[in-house]
């Protein structure tokens, strides 16, 4: 058998900028990190965690640090992972300070007897098992927080990748 | 939302996907991530992983009906993953898959989406358009 590996960082009306040549090269460093981790030998859990983490951990992307804002300005992280040999899953929501939700949903997956923890009762699980936590200010960018006034402005809701409405067309 | 799907060297799948969800939400509003089957979905024939409008991704069921139309139809992954795509709502929907063959499709209905991709033959792949 031979191993494959792919990736995403979010879909929308993306417009070319120097940012869209920024966001490649740090998706060629995951893809990297997966693809040596594959031809070593590791299993494909233990790698789409892993990819997931170094992608959450970088600001371009909208999970982890760098998540987007909610109305009241705060951010709710979400994740899920499935081993599709066993068919055991584990999944997250409604998470305000945990730095991986990749690895708390992996968590909730192979400690409990349960598929999906949320707000609350996720943060409990989270401090339970020790995993790392932040501030909530550590999720927010400068970026995210202006995306959010012009998205009130225009009272939408946008994806990953939207046209900004104040456009003034 | 960043996800990303595997199938390693003994021909076994899993799928992850994380997100800060939708700009300018309600709160307590749940998307497609956290919902397998919808976001995320893996089996023994197949790993997905979806990014765009929760909405339509829940809607669809994207992942598992990926996996559906290849398990039940026989589809070839591509073949699965364009048609799943192309049936939903312009502008909502992207994802990456890998099937236990080794076979890779990344799909998307809107005008863009992040991506890429490698496997064992030395294929390599970096996209947004």
């Amino acid at each position: 058998m031979g191993w494959a590996l792919a990736l995403h960082g979010g879909a929308g009306d993306i417009k070319r900028s120097e940012r869209t040549e920024a966001v490649e090269s740090v998706l060629l460093e995951c893809l990297s990190l997966g693809v040596a981790e594959l031809e070593s030998g590791r299993c494909a859990l233990d790698v789409v965690e892993l990819v997931v983490r170094a992608l959450e951990n970088n600001e371009m992307f909208n999970a982890g640090k760098g998540s987007v804002l909610t109305a009241e300005g705060t951010v709710e992280m979400e994740a899920s992972i499935m081993d599709g040999a066993t068919g055991d899953c584990g999944a997250v929501s409604g998470l305000t300070t945990v730095v991986n939700p990749i690895s708390l949903a992996r968590l909730v997956m192979e400690k409990t007897p349960h598929i999906l923890l949320a707000f609350d009762g996720a943060e409990a699980f989270a401090r339970q098992q020790g995993v790392e936590t932040a501030d909530p200010g550590y999720f927010v960018t400068e970026r995210n927080i202006q995306r959010l006034r012009q998205t009130k402005e225009t009272q939408t809701v946008q994806i990953d990748y939207s046209v900004p409405s104040e456009a003034g067309e | 939302t960043v996800g990303c799907v595997a199938v390693d060297c003994h021909g076994k799948c899993a799928a992850a996907t994380s997100t800060g969800g939708m700009v300018n939400k309600m709160a307590g509003r749940i998307g497609d991530t956290p919902v397998i089957g919808a976001g995320t979905y893996a089996n023994g024939v197949c790993a997905v992983s979806t990014t765009g409008k929760g909405e339509s991704i829940m809607r669809g069921m994207v992942a598992a009906d990926v996996a559906a139309r290849m398990k039940y139809k026989a589809l070839k992954l591509s073949e699965a993953a364009g048609s799943v795509v192309k049936e939903l709502e312009a502008g909502t929907t992207g994802l990456v898959a890998v099937s236990a063959k080794g076979e890779i499709a990344m799909d998307f209905n809107t005008t863009g989406m992040f991506r890429a991709s490698a496997d064992h033959t030395g294929h390599l792949e970096v996209g947004v358009w």
